[in-house]
């Protein structure tokens, strides 16, 4: 029995709204390339985490449609259970109908008590979808909603607003210069291969080469211990008791930047960008994970990084796009 | 045309834990691991 859910989402901070069914039920999600289900509380479920959320009500939709399929989700330590439905989801005023999606039953543990989301939408490839279910990007692509098979994310470090997930285009309003492409080495994730991590020109991770995932359902910038410990060590963080990367606020103004080498290009995430400010507190945008690394490195470009590069998901030529936001 | 959708930027898990004194408890039982969010090796293979 798990007694956890969803820890990946610890430090998520982006949400947005979506509604499911007729009238319209309002849903806060976090939009994740980092998964690939649509999932909301449900009057199915009972658990006090379902309490303190909005629940969809199948019977307050005259569009629903019930399936007999399961659906259960892994996020970490615990899971997510439901069953599947078919509904209409709005998103940014496009009207996904017939939108396969996963009611849940029960989300055991007191973690999502406190969530400030409702739900997921996952915008990563089928092929990771648990249940076969379709994924909503590409159920508005086959229903010709979206005018280009792509969708792009801009994150803005402003507390209130600026930040924006883009359906079926480009604005370059939003970034500097030209985009450069990048393949993506897997189609699962949003996965591909990144040429090396060097601070001052000295390589200190990903030698060479390793796969890295880009995820705007990670909020941090995550890489294997061990070389997360040597940045956190020469950027002069420490762990604290909440397993936070403390550091001094000071560092910012002369620490050097962390450059990410992808496909040739250099992308430079300077100090301001790696240390989170928050008060008169400062802690490190870094965290170690443990990962089996028997077929090779792997990296997470959460939002610490998509902050500095707008990102375009490019499904039609499976190829991501970076630009300096 | 492009539709896009307004993120806003909310207080994270980890803050209302923290807020409510519940997060050490969290930790003392729990390694929050991010790469737990992601399927088996075998989906890293490039």
């Amino acid at each position: 029995e798990s007694t956890e859910s969803l820890e990946n989402y610890l430090d998520t901070e982006y949400f947005g709204t979506i509604s499911i069914g007729t009238p319209p039920q309002e849903f806060t999600v976090i939009f994740d390339t980092g998964s690939s289900n649509l999932w909301v509380p449900s009057t199915y479920c009972h658990s006090l985490a379902c309490a303190l959320h909005k629940r969809f009500n199948p019977e307050d939709s005259s569009t629903y449609q019930a399936t007999s399929k399961t659906l259960s989700i892994t996020y970490g330590t615990g899971s997510m259970t439901g069953i599947l439905g078919y509904d209409t989801v709005k998103v940014a005023g496009i009207e996904d109908t017939n939108q396969i999606f996963g009611l849940s039953k029960t989300e055991p543990g007191l973690f999502f008590l406190f969530a400030p989301f409702d739900g997921i939408l996952g915008l990563a490839y089928p092929s990771i979808s648990a249940s076969d279910a379709t994924p909503v990007f590409d159920n508005m692509w086959n229903e010709g909603l979206v005018s280009q098979d792509l969708f792009s994310v801009y994150l803005s470090s402003d507390e209130q607003k600026g930040s924006v997930v883009m359906f079926g285009g480009i604005d370059s309003s939003y970034y500097t210069g030209s985009l450069n492409w990048v393949p993506v080495s897997h189609e699962g994730y949003w996965q591909i291969t990144m040429d090396s991590i060097t601070i001052n020109g000295e390589t200190i991770a990903c030698a060479d080469s390793c796969q890295a995932v880009v995820d705007t359902g990670t909020s941090l910038l995550a890489g294997p211990t061990s070389a997360i410990s040597s940045i956190q060590s020469y950027i002069g963080a420490s762990e604290n008791l909440l397993g936070e990367g403390t550091i001094s606020c000071s560092a910012i103004d002369s620490l050097p930047d962390v450059v990410f080498t992808i496909n040739g290009v250099q992308y430079p995430l300077p100090a301001s960008a790696y240390i989170l400010q928050e008060d008169d507190d400062c802690i490190s945008g870094f965290e170690g994970m443990n990962l089996d690394t028997s077929t090779g490195e792997l990296w997470i470009l959460g939002d610490v990084f998509i902050r500095q590069y707008f990102t375009v998901f490019d499904r039609a030529n499976n190829q991501v796009g970076f630009a300096a936001a | 045309v492009v539709h896009k959708v307004p993120l806003v930027k909310k207080k994270s898990l980890r803050k209302n834990l923290i807020e409510k004194g519940l997060l050490q408890d969290y930790l003392k039982t729990h390694s929050p691991n991010p790469a737990s969010k992601y399927f088996p090796k075998d989906a890293f293979a490039s």
